[in-house]
């Protein structure tokens, strides 16, 4: 700019040529949005989620909440320099035998940092094989170097699944201690007695799929006040 | 604020819509359609000073103080965001989960001379 003529940046912009114009604005559009997600890249979806178990998910969580409160009661709003993040995890089945199925449910190392979890929630479906009480262990673990799997510290969690339909466990405090020991895994593993017939969980039916929902709060990095 | 406008000179807000099908991104974004990266332009001579989008009484401030400083002594004003609001994006992260956020002050509503 000359040194007396008023400069402002963005009337660089009307010098160039329109097609050279969006093509910045366009690019800067990509940058900003990737860099305030945290993502190096714009991901590549390998396998998006059905529309049937998005909308299941999504029915289930407001059936949740009781109607007319809002997404998270009582949570304060996210202040300066916090951003929030709703999260939908569904699982990835892993090994299973007739007494247990393993769940896998992957957390991206941009949510899995300095980020507080404010809530989240395992949802799992059942379908009982006969009437009466069904009794299942449900126990979070993590892989030991033999391959197999070892218990975490919070021990487990006895359902008794007397019918057909979705089942709810609190994971907020698990996923939390996942995160501080720099894990981005959480891996569940759901035992039933065989003898008295297992329900058997719908893994195999995609809008029944396991998934975690959860509210996560991160601290955006924001530049410090100089006193 | 003001719209920019053919060739309007004075700061004003310029409208610009991405469009995520257009850049091939629909496929992990999948809400909005697309992201008005609105921007602020124009030229803020010194009797601007203070408008607009911001209230009159500023602006009779900022004249007073040019007029009882120097005026070459005052520093540029600059055409900037005087309004802004969050831009909510439901997409897919790199494990496929679905993610819903609101990134605050993404989009510009209204622009005004500092």
């Amino acid at each position: 700019a000359a040194a007396k003529a008023v400069w402002c940046p963005a009337c660089g912009l009307a010098a160039l040529t329109p097609t050279t114009r969006r093509d910045v604005l366009v690019a800067l559009a990509k940058q900003s949005i990737l860099s305030k997600l945290h993502l190096p890249d714009r991901p590549n979806i390998t396998q998006p989620t059905s529309r049937g178990a998005l909308l299941t998910a999504l029915r289930r969580i407001h059936a949740q909440q009781p109607v007319g409160t809002a997404p998270s009661p009582g949570l304060p709003h996210p202040g300066v320099g916090e951003q929030e993040y709703e999260i939908l995890s569904f699982a990835e089945t892993g090994s299973s035998t007739s007494r247990s199925v393993h769940l896998d449910f992957h957390f991206t190392r941009e949510l899995a940092g300095s980020t507080e979890i404010l809530q989240a929630t395992l949802y799992l479906f059942w379908a009982v094989p006969s009437p009466g009480m069904h009794p299942i262990t449900i126990r979070f673990v993590h892989p030991d170097p033999t391959g197999g799997t070892t218990p975490e510290g919070g021990g487990e969690t006895r359902l008794e699944v007397q019918r057909d339909g979705w089942a709810t466990l609190d994971v907020g405090q698990t996923i939390q201690n996942l995160f501080k020991q720099g894990g981005q895994r959480l891996s569940v593993e759901l035992e039933v007695m065989e003898e008295q017939g297992s329900p058997l969980l719908a893994v195999h039916n995609d809008s029944h799929r396991p998934f975690v929902a959860a509210r996560a709060r991160a601290r955006t990095p924001h530049r410090v006040q100089r006193r | 604020g003001i719209d920019c406008s053919g060739d309007s000179r004075t700061c004003c807000r310029e409208e610009f819509f991405v469009d995520f099908k257009e850049i091939g991104w629909e496929d992990w974004i999948i809400q909005p359609e697309g992201y008005h990266m609105n921007y602020c332009a124009g030229l803020c001579p010194l009797h601007m000073a203070g408008i607009p989008g911001l209230a009159s009484s500023f602006h009779t401030a900022v004249l007073n103080l040019i007029k009882a400083n120097n005026a070459d002594a005052a520093v540029d004003s600059c055409c900037v965001p005087t309004q802004r609001r969050p831009l909510s994006l439901l997409y897919y992260d790199r494990d496929s989960n679905i993610v819903k956020t609101d990134i605050p002050d993404m989009i510009v509503d209204a622009c005004g001379c500092t």
